[in-house]
């Protein structure tokens, strides 16, 4: 599931380093 | 648990939701009714104040709006968009405040997520809500209503729904501090399709129950159906998340170009 959901999983593991 | 342990986890959840949430019910009644000091929102109801406001208000998201010639209802659609966006963001940090939450099976916070945060943005979009209108642009703006619903199909139903809620939800009086952990336990559905291991997501789901039974029991005594009243809304919640879906996949099959985020892509596909 995390596979599909990448952003998502991203944002679980380490959202500051996410760019949205 | 201990009434001293429940009244913990009820404060903790507060603390995170004012860390994370960028503005309170609090602070957005106060700026609704003139009490916040601050100076009076922008009214938006025409298009003409929309221009105005437009020009006024200081919106975060200025790069990624369509230019000036776009229709309004795409403009409009677009910032929408990206305060979800935003909004995902903070509702996961609030998630991996729970005590607990990060010691799920990882997939299956991935799935609490997917099926919860829309629930958690029409909860507190509440919040920013009374039967005339919305806050907008972090208490900046109010937007009508009535010009929301004087928009073209299908964007004049796009928040309908939501206002209807709001209005219900409001009359409950419920302050930040019971949202805090209402919120909580909307994320923590043990009956989201998919759930690897449903047990520790139910234990911790529990002991939030308890909290908020505890706090709303202390908060509002005057109301003793107000526990069971407020767990109706989750049912609610549901209807809303599933009807806001069906618009979306109407908007996507009618507006050719509207482009929907990654992130928003992710969380829609395959939801219901």
């Amino acid at each position: 599931l995390k596979e599909k959901h990448k952003i998502l999983h991203r944002l679980l593991q380490d959202s500051t380093s996410v760019d949205l | 648990p201990e009434a001293a342990d429940l009244r913990t986890l009820a404060r903790h959840m507060f603390e995170s939701y004012c860390k994370y949430f960028p503005i309170t019910k609090a602070k957005a009644r106060a700026i609704m009714t003139g009490k916040a000091g601050d100076k009076s929102p922008f009214v938006i109801y025409d298009m003409s104040s929309l221009k105005a406001g437009e020009e006024c208000i200081t919106f975060r998201q200025q790069a990624s709006v369509p230019p000036h010639g776009t229709a309004v209802e795409i403009r409009i659609f677009q910032r929408c968009q990206f305060r979800s966006v935003e909004a995902v963001r903070e509702i996961t940090e609030f998630a991996k405040s729970i005590p607990g939450f990060v010691s799920l099976d990882l997939n299956d916070q991935v799935t609490l997520l997917k099926y919860g945060v829309h629930e958690v943005i029409f909860t507190m979009l509440a919040s920013l809500m009374n039967k005339d209108g919305l806050l907008i642009a972090a208490g900046q703006g109010f937007m009508t209503r009535e010009f929301i619903k004087s928009l073209r199909e299908p964007f004049c139903h796009m928040l309908e729904p939501k206002f209807g809620f709001a209005v219900k939800f409001n009359s409950l009086g419920l302050d930040d501090g019971d949202i805090a952990v209402f919120i909580a336990i909307v994320i923590l559905s043990g009956d989201r399709p998919g759930l690897v291991n449903v047990k520790p997501i139910e234990d911790l789901q529990d002991s939030l129950l308890q909290a908020l039974a505890l706090q709303l029991k202390l908060n509002h005594p005057d109301s003793p159906h107000l526990f069971a009243k407020l767990l109706q809304k989750m049912t609610d919640l549901r209807q809303i998340v599933t009807e806001h879906v069906q618009l979306l996949h109407t908007i996507r099959k009618t507006e050719g170009e509207m482009n929907l985020h990654p992130l928003l892509q992710e969380i829609y596909k395959d939801l219901y």
